[in-house]
């Protein structure tokens, strides 16, 4: 049921 | 030298209760500002931002930032052994490698000291900005941890949609379907019963249920939980701690192949 997406994907490491 | 006052280890404990499955190890950093973490779920498909204010210590003594490394599950023990009412004194000597819990019990008649080890945890931290949100739904956190809860059992993935009536939590499953809607309502006994919708756009997306009960790990400690969405973001579930601060949990949504 769709695709699992990574919190990595919207925030970038500081 | 680092030490910190809480007359209510029941409030630290809870903390623990609520976090300890979704983040095996974490650092918890200690600064001007408070007592801080933040924390990614071994899939890196959650996020987990705690923040105690340091004003909201009864005493609170931080020579310099620290990061400490530990085991949520070793200090969720530790902390168990506190009674709801005890003072928690968090105390670390620089350079150690090792954290102090004291707990005082309210007559001062017991105190007990449980030293826990530290560990090098190498973490991402992740830059979160202040973000917009279309949507922001407040709603009772038990009402929203017994939704969650009902819907897991039918379905792996929850569609929640929010217009200026009311939100909408959908899921299906090989059983058959279900649909909550909780519609805007402040004409309420109790503060913590209201639902309140501040909207710009309607917004739907859909997430793993398992994460969102996971979250609910947190009604404790707060009457009232805030979600926050918009398209193409990561939900954001809210328990605002009254004067010590909040733990955000923030879960990727899901999208259609």
């Amino acid at each position: 049921q769709g695709v699992q997406l990574s919190i990595t994907e919207f925030y970038c490491s500081t | 030298m680092l030490e910190l006052r809480l007359t209510q280890a029941g409030l630290l404990k809870k903390v623990l209760e609520s976090i300890k499955d979704l983040v095996t190890d974490a650092n918890f950093d200690c600064s001007a500002t408070g007592f801080s973490l933040q924390a990614m779920d071994s899939s890196h498909v959650a996020l987990v931002a705690l923040l105690l204010r340091s004003d909201g210590f009864e005493h609170y003594r931080c020579d310099h930032n620290i990061s400490m490394g530990m085991n949520l599950g070793n200090m969720a023990k530790m902390l168990r052994c506190a009674s709801d009412d005890d003072t928690v004194t968090i105390k670390a000597d620089d350079g150690s490698d090792t954290v102090t819990f004291m707990f005082e019990s309210p007559s001062q008649d017991k105190i007990s000291d449980y030293e826990m080890k530290l560990m090098d945890i190498d973490s991402e931290h992740l830059g979160i900005p202040e973000a917009e949100y279309q949507a922001i739904v407040r709603m009772s956190a038990s009402e929203f941890a017994r939704i969650c809860k009902d819907l897991g059992t039918i379905g792996d993935t929850v569609i929640i949609s929010v217009t200026k009536e009311g939100v909408q939590f959908s899921t299906k499953g090989d059983i058959g379907t279900a649909n909550i809607i909780c519609r805007k309502n402040t004409a309420v006994d109790k503060k913590e019963e209201a639902t309140v919708i501040e909207m710009a756009e309607p917004v739907s997306l859909t997430f793993a249920s398992r994460y969102l009960i996971a979250f609910t790990k947190a009604t404790p400690l707060a009457g009232q939980v805030t979600i926050s969405m918009s398209y193409d973001m990561p939900i954001v579930v809210e328990y605002k701690m009254e004067t010590m601060g909040y733990m955000r949990f923030y879960l990727a949504p899901k999208i259609e192949e």
